[in-house]
């Protein structure tokens, strides 16, 4: 564990937070991708399986555990509770063009062609894309809420911290995931368009995040 | 176990 590694894990956790509390407080979640929220819930499903297989620590196991719990409280806040807010014609994003592609990859490359191996490193290749139906649905509609681009400004900055964690342990332990380190490098690209747009726009305060 | 890589990063 180093620092980096660390605070990545503290603003993943900060970023689901924001969104939960978000939707949550104003009985809403519009501007939302529901899409992209079940693909985060079957991210951790589908990582996370080795909770039975294998203890690595208490923190791993706690965090995992909440990552999970809301995760999934994120989406039924979504689909059941606030559903009739749920802007679902703005969430067309065609899921199924990530899930093919992801699926047919994670057993072409893989460390060990074992059924956990595969589904945690389909949840590698499916959580750098995950975010794609959300940014999607931010283009279509030309707009965020600030509290949604503070949301996704935790949520890049948690990979992004995770590649300096790697640099880190490249060079202290010899530790490479190379899977891992290409999948963390294609997410975090896809979040400089919009860390651009944050930082020029959301944090100079006007409110929301409107596209040029 | 059927893996023998641990990932212990979340």
């Amino acid at each position: 564990m180093n620092i980096f590694r660390l605070s990545g894990d503290v603003c993943h956790l900060v970023a689901i937070i924001i969104l939960f509390l978000k939707i949550w407080r104003s009985k809403s979640c519009a501007g939302i991708s529901g899409k992209s929220q079940l693909l985060f819930a079957l991210v951790f499903t589908t990582r996370y399986l080795d909770l039975f297989t294998a203890f690595i620590s208490i923190y791993n196991t706690v965090m995992k555990v909440v990552f999970l719990v809301l995760a999934y409280a994120t989406v039924s806040l979504i689909y059941f509770r606030f559903r009739k807010s749920y802007d679902s014609e703005s969430d067309s994003f065609r899921v199924e063009f990530l899930l093919v592609p992801v699926a047919g990859l994670s057993f072409l490359e893989n460390y060990s062609f074992t059924p956990l191996e595969i589904l945690w490193t389909f949840s590698i290749y499916l959580e750098s894309v995950a975010i794609l139906p959300q940014l999607f649905m931010i283009t279509k509609t030309g707009e965020a809420e600030s509290i949604t681009t503070h949301y996704l400004f935790f949520l890049g900055l948690y990979r992004t911290l995770y590649l300096a964690n790697w640099v880190w342990r490249y060079h202290e332990e010899g530790f490479f995931d190379q899977i891992a380190v290409v999948s963390g490098v294609v997410q975090t690209i896809f979040y400089c368009d919009f860390f651009y747009l944050y930082f020029t726009r959301v944090l100079r305060g006007s409110g929301k995040m409107t596209l040029p | 176990d059927d893996s023998d890589v641990d990932h212990d990063e979340l």
